[in-house]
Protein backbone atom coordinates (compact mmCIF):
# COMPACT_ATOMS: atom_id res chain seq x y z
CA UNK A 1 0.00 0.00 0.00
CA UNK A 2 1.53 3.16 -1.02
CA UNK A 3 2.01 5.95 1.62
CA UNK A 4 3.28 9.42 1.77
CA UNK A 5 7.05 9.32 0.94
CA UNK A 6 8.90 11.77 2.90
CA UNK A 7 6.82 11.95 6.16
CA UNK A 8 6.78 14.99 7.52
CA UNK A 9 5.56 14.22 11.43
CA UNK A 10 8.45 14.38 13.66
CA UNK B 1 -0.20 21.10 10.94
CA UNK B 2 -2.78 21.26 13.65
CA UNK B 3 -3.24 21.59 17.30
CA UNK B 4 -3.48 18.15 18.22
CA UNK B 5 0.27 17.67 16.77
CA UNK B 6 1.82 21.31 17.85
CA UNK B 7 0.04 19.35 21.67
CA UNK B 8 1.54 16.50 21.05
CA UNK B 9 4.92 17.57 20.19
CA UNK B 10 4.81 20.05 23.13
CA UNK B 11 4.19 17.64 25.18
CA UNK B 12 6.83 15.37 23.93
CA UNK B 13 9.12 17.96 24.78
CA UNK B 14 7.69 18.23 27.73
CA UNK B 15 8.40 14.44 28.77
CA UNK B 16 12.06 14.72 27.88
CA UNK B 17 12.82 17.84 29.41
CA UNK B 18 10.53 16.85 32.78
CA UNK B 19 12.87 13.79 32.64
CA UNK B 20 16.58 15.41 32.04
CA UNK B 21 15.78 18.11 34.96
CA UNK B 22 14.53 14.91 37.13
CA UNK B 23 18.07 13.16 36.08
CA UNK B 24 19.99 16.56 36.83
CA UNK B 25 18.81 18.15 40.01
CA UNK B 26 18.30 14.67 41.95
CA UNK B 27 21.63 13.50 40.33
CA UNK B 28 20.20 10.48 40.28
CA UNK B 29 18.42 8.13 37.92
CA UNK B 30 17.12 5.79 40.38
CA UNK B 31 13.95 4.51 38.91
CA UNK B 32 14.75 4.98 35.53
CA UNK B 33 15.07 2.30 32.67
CA UNK B 34 18.48 3.16 30.61
CA UNK B 35 17.24 0.31 27.86
CA UNK B 36 14.12 2.36 27.35
CA UNK B 37 16.44 5.62 26.97
CA UNK B 38 18.48 3.52 24.40
CA UNK B 39 15.82 2.66 22.62
CA UNK B 40 14.18 5.91 21.63
CA UNK B 41 17.72 7.73 21.16
CA UNK B 42 17.92 4.88 18.20
CA UNK B 43 14.19 6.05 16.92
CA UNK B 44 15.06 8.96 16.79
CA UNK B 45 18.54 8.09 14.65
CA UNK B 46 16.37 6.15 12.22
CA UNK B 47 13.81 8.13 12.09
CA UNK B 48 15.48 11.16 11.61
CA UNK B 49 17.91 10.65 8.77
CA UNK B 50 16.13 12.54 6.36
CA UNK B 51 17.47 15.56 8.74
CA UNK B 52 20.24 16.80 6.13
CA UNK B 53 18.26 15.78 3.18
CA UNK B 54 14.87 16.09 3.27
CA UNK B 55 14.11 19.74 4.59
CA UNK B 56 10.26 20.46 5.30
CA UNK B 57 10.06 23.05 7.67
CA UNK B 58 12.17 25.20 10.07
CA UNK B 59 10.36 24.02 13.41
CA UNK B 60 10.36 20.19 11.79
CA UNK B 61 14.28 20.65 11.35
CA UNK B 62 14.69 22.50 14.96
CA UNK B 63 12.56 19.81 16.37
CA UNK B 64 14.02 17.09 15.38
CA UNK B 65 17.70 18.40 16.15
CA UNK B 66 16.22 19.33 19.84
CA UNK B 67 14.79 15.27 20.23
CA UNK B 68 17.83 14.27 19.07
CA UNK B 69 20.19 16.32 21.99
CA UNK B 70 17.69 14.98 24.28
CA UNK B 71 17.53 11.31 24.00
CA UNK B 72 21.34 11.63 23.74
CA UNK B 73 21.81 13.77 26.83
CA UNK B 74 19.48 11.54 28.79
CA UNK B 75 21.41 8.37 27.93
CA UNK B 76 24.95 10.41 28.59
CA UNK B 77 23.54 10.99 31.80
CA UNK B 78 21.97 7.46 32.29
CA UNK B 79 24.92 5.47 31.01
CA UNK B 80 27.69 8.32 31.86
CA UNK B 81 27.52 10.74 34.41
CA UNK B 82 25.18 8.93 36.95
CA UNK B 83 26.45 5.63 36.10
CA UNK B 84 26.25 4.82 39.90
CA UNK B 85 22.84 5.53 40.18
CA UNK B 86 21.35 3.44 37.77
CA UNK B 87 19.66 0.18 38.90
CA UNK B 88 20.54 -1.61 36.55
CA UNK B 89 19.98 -5.20 38.16
CA UNK B 90 15.62 -3.78 38.02
CA UNK B 91 16.56 -2.80 34.07
CA UNK B 92 16.56 -5.92 32.96
CA UNK B 93 14.09 -6.21 30.60
CA UNK B 94 15.52 -8.40 27.23
CA UNK B 95 15.79 -5.87 24.30
CA UNK B 96 16.08 -8.69 21.84
CA UNK B 97 12.84 -9.51 22.47
CA UNK B 98 12.00 -6.11 21.05
CA UNK B 99 14.12 -5.76 18.38
CA UNK B 100 14.25 -8.82 16.51
CA UNK B 101 10.26 -8.84 15.95
CA UNK B 102 10.35 -5.05 15.15
CA UNK B 103 13.38 -5.71 12.79
CA UNK B 104 11.61 -8.37 11.10
CA UNK B 105 8.30 -6.36 11.21
CA UNK B 106 9.94 -3.34 9.42
CA UNK B 107 11.56 -5.36 6.72
CA UNK B 108 8.00 -7.37 6.06
CA UNK B 109 5.17 -4.20 6.12
CA UNK B 110 6.61 -1.27 4.93
CA UNK B 111 5.55 1.56 2.09
CA UNK B 112 8.43 0.72 -0.21
CA UNK B 113 11.57 -1.04 0.45
CA UNK B 114 14.07 1.43 0.58
CA UNK B 115 16.95 1.96 3.07
CA UNK B 116 15.21 5.11 3.92
CA UNK B 117 11.69 3.63 4.60
CA UNK B 118 12.83 0.32 6.27
CA UNK B 119 14.44 3.01 8.79
CA UNK B 120 11.40 4.72 9.40
CA UNK B 121 9.09 2.28 9.45
CA UNK B 122 11.73 0.48 11.70
CA UNK B 123 11.58 3.97 14.32
CA UNK B 124 7.58 3.75 13.98
CA UNK B 125 7.75 0.19 15.14
CA UNK B 126 9.95 0.63 17.51
CA UNK B 127 8.76 3.70 19.31
CA UNK B 128 5.70 1.73 20.16
CA UNK B 129 7.52 -0.93 22.35
CA UNK B 130 10.34 1.59 23.64
CA UNK B 131 8.44 2.19 27.08
CA UNK B 132 7.93 -1.49 27.67
CA UNK B 133 11.11 -1.71 29.46
CA UNK B 134 10.74 1.22 31.95
CA UNK B 135 7.53 0.03 32.57
CA UNK B 136 8.49 -3.64 33.43
CA UNK B 137 10.99 -1.30 35.78
CA UNK B 138 8.44 0.06 37.28
CA UNK B 139 6.54 -3.68 38.01
CA UNK B 140 9.20 -5.42 39.01
CA UNK B 141 10.15 -2.55 42.18
CA UNK B 142 6.97 -1.42 42.95
CA UNK B 143 6.63 2.20 42.38
CA UNK B 144 7.78 5.39 40.65
CA UNK B 145 9.35 9.02 41.96
CA UNK B 146 6.11 11.12 41.24
CA UNK B 147 8.22 13.19 38.57
CA UNK B 148 8.85 9.82 36.55
CA UNK B 149 5.17 9.08 36.43
CA UNK B 150 4.83 13.34 35.52
CA UNK B 151 7.67 11.89 32.76
CA UNK B 152 5.42 9.24 31.52
CA UNK B 153 2.14 10.75 31.42
CA UNK B 154 3.43 13.12 29.17
CA UNK B 155 5.07 10.44 26.99
CA UNK B 156 1.88 8.50 27.01
CA UNK B 157 0.03 11.69 26.24
CA UNK B 158 1.86 12.45 23.25
CA UNK B 159 1.11 9.47 20.97
CA UNK B 160 -2.77 10.02 22.22
CA UNK B 161 -2.87 13.71 21.07
CA UNK B 162 -0.74 12.45 17.95
CA UNK B 163 -4.17 10.02 17.23
CA UNK B 164 -6.42 12.92 17.47
CA UNK B 165 -3.75 14.17 14.84
CA UNK B 166 -4.23 11.61 12.40
CA UNK B 167 -8.38 12.05 12.76
CA UNK B 168 -8.46 15.32 12.39
CA UNK B 169 -5.87 14.62 9.30
CA UNK B 170 -7.99 12.02 7.97
CA UNK B 171 -10.80 14.26 7.66
CA UNK B 172 -9.44 17.73 6.58
CA UNK B 173 -7.10 16.20 4.23
CA UNK B 174 -7.85 12.68 4.00
CA UNK B 175 -3.99 11.72 5.06
CA UNK B 176 -4.01 8.26 6.64
CA UNK B 177 -0.26 6.48 7.85
CA UNK B 178 -1.45 3.51 8.44
CA UNK B 179 1.87 2.25 10.22
CA UNK B 180 1.99 4.94 12.12
CA UNK B 181 -1.81 4.92 13.59
CA UNK B 182 -1.68 1.02 13.89
CA UNK B 183 1.20 1.98 15.79
CA UNK B 184 0.56 4.76 18.09
CA UNK B 185 -2.86 2.63 19.02
CA UNK B 186 -0.59 -0.09 20.48
CA UNK B 187 1.80 2.53 21.90
CA UNK B 188 -0.89 4.64 23.42
CA UNK B 189 -2.63 0.98 25.00
CA UNK B 190 0.54 0.30 27.02
CA UNK B 191 0.09 3.14 28.91
CA UNK B 192 -3.63 2.39 29.58
CA UNK B 193 -3.04 0.75 32.90
CA UNK B 194 -0.41 3.96 33.71
CA UNK B 195 -2.44 6.38 32.95
CA UNK B 196 -5.42 4.92 35.60
CA UNK B 197 -2.67 4.48 38.16
CA UNK B 198 -1.51 8.18 37.49
CA UNK B 199 -5.26 9.70 37.67
CA UNK B 200 -6.81 7.42 40.35
CA UNK B 201 -3.09 7.58 42.64
CA UNK B 202 -0.40 10.48 41.51
CA UNK B 203 -3.37 13.35 40.73
CA UNK B 204 -5.04 12.91 44.39
CA UNK B 205 -1.21 12.93 45.73
CA UNK B 206 -0.27 9.82 46.72
CA UNK B 207 2.78 7.65 45.39
CA UNK B 208 2.54 5.65 42.54
CA UNK B 209 3.09 2.03 44.17
CA UNK B 210 1.72 -1.07 42.33
CA UNK B 211 -0.40 -3.53 44.24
Amino acid sequence: DQEPQGHDEL
Amino acid sequence: MNVFRILGDVSHLLAMVILLVKIWRSKSCAGISGKSQILFALVFTSRYLDLLTNFISIYNTVMKVVFLLCAYVTVYLIYGKFRKTFDSENDSFRLEFLLVPVIGLSFLENYSFTPTEILWTFSIYLESVAILPQLFMISKTGEAETITTHYLFFLGLYRALYLANWIWRYHTENFYDQIAVVSGVVQTIFYCDFFYLYITKVLKGKKLSLP
